[in-house]
């Protein structure tokens, strides 16, 4: 509406001044119309809206990672020949999703009294995912380094705890809930992935009580010794890694939520598109 | 012959049918939070609904009466509407006012059809 009353208000001061200066508008109707900067920012709002966004994002491409993983997700559903707004990802409920957001950990002084790598506190602030969205996977994806020298047919377990509570040092014990634990090879390569819908769903509901996730690797009694293979299931940075190579080795978090837009296909609909 | 051919040439471009509309988002300035895809590939439906309609057109029986009807007497109905009569959906891969990376897939954005409706 403002925007038409903005286009109206420019047609009128249009005529006006059409009325005053005949010869200047001559001119006027040989140079290419420029639009009214308001009339710009009106269009630029509307376009956002539909795209879910209330303001133009300002960003500063050159400190923020696109994930890997994000890339080949989208590539996979640009890829297919069936129209449809759901995310496929096999092993989660995301089959009712349109939205996937990724997260990566937050640096804080906690992380220093994690001294080994098999065995960290991620930290995810999901406070950006819109309340009006609606939460239906939530996937942690951990990288995983090949391990060539030494025994390489090792299997090590990996395990992920919602902190319900942290603990204070000499006063109180930490409260962790088990939510997923996966059996890796070492001698693969890839990610394994871990579900974390019910602590994403708790810090979504509660989100002054959310702590983190605890990971740890349990390599079944093995040497305590922090070699390649403690090393395997990436959680934390190398002091000989740069940030560069990390950025695309970090455990990430992928929340799948529906926003609500879309609607339902009929079975017609989607017979159609199948044809 | 080259005047028939001029003639043909013309009515198919006033058929109803699908035309391209393309927005390059660097022409818009988008490409700095828009990570994929380039630009948005909308389409858009124009021409007009002529009497004999041809099966691709996809017209309706009431599409092909209403422009019967107008084929005899233009003052009775107008022609049917040239429409977008499928839609597909697009992937978005962006990132957010929070700086967050975020895929979204957005239902009926680009034109993959057009009819007579």
């Amino acid at each position: 509406t403002t925007s038409t009353e903005k286009v109206v208000s420019h047609r009128h001061s249009d005529k006006k001044s059409h009325s005053q200066d005949k010869g200047s508008n001559e001119e006027q109707k040989e140079k290419p119309q420029i639009p009214d900067p308001a009339i710009l920012a009106g269009l630029e709002g509307n376009f956002l809206s539909l795209f879910g966004l209330n303001k133009r994002p300002i960003v500063d491409r050159s400190k923020i990672v696109i994930p890997e993983a994000m890339k080949q997700l989208y590539a996979e559903i640009t890829g297919h020949d069936v129209d449809s707004v759901n995310i496929p990802k096999p092993g989660l409920h995301s089959k009712s999703a349109n939205t996937v957001r990724s997260f990566t950990h937050e640096d804080s002084k906690i992380d220093n009294r994690f001294l080994h790598h098999h065995r960290f506190r991620l930290f995810f602030n999901v406070s950006t995912i819109p309340q009006s969205e609606e939460l239906k996977a939530a996937e942690l994806t951990l990288s995983r380094a090949t391990v060539v020298e030494g025994e390489t047919n090792v299997r090590h377990q990996v395990l992920v705890y919602d902190i319900l509570r942290p603990g204070i040092k000499g006063k109180r014990d930490p409260i962790f809930l088990l939510i997923d634990s996966k059996t890796v090879l070492i001698n693969g390569t890839g990610t394994v992935s871990l579900d974390v819908l019910p602590a994403v769903q708790r810090w979504l509901r509660q989100p002054k009580q959310n702590y983190g996730l605890l990971v740890h690797v349990d390599s079944a009694g093995r040497t305590a010794a922090e070699g390649p293979v403690h090393r395997h299931v990436r959680l934390k940075r190398s002091a000989s890694e740069t940030r560069q190579e990390w950025d695309q080795q970090q455990p990430l978090l992928f929340a799948y939520t529906d926003d609500g837009r879309n609607k339902p296909r009929s079975i017609r609909d989607v017979n159609r598109s199948r044809r | 012959a080259s005047l028939r051919r001029g003639h043909r040439r013309k009515n198919f471009h006033e058929i109803c049918q699908r035309r391209a509309l393309y927005v390059d988002f660097a022409d818009v300035g988008w490409n700095d939070w828009i990570v994929a895809p380039p630009g948005y590939d909308a389409y858009y439906c124009h021409g007009e609904c002529t009497f004999p309609m041809p099966d691709h057109l996809n017209s309706t029986n009431h599409a092909v009466v209403q422009t019967l009807v107008n084929s005899l007497n233009p003052s009775l109905a107008p022609k049917a509407c040239c429409i977008p009569t499928q839609l597909a959906s697009i992937s978005m891969l962006y990132l957010d006012e929070y700086n967050k990376v975020v895929l979204k897939n957005y239902q009926d954005m680009t034109v993959v059809g057009c009819g007579c409706r």
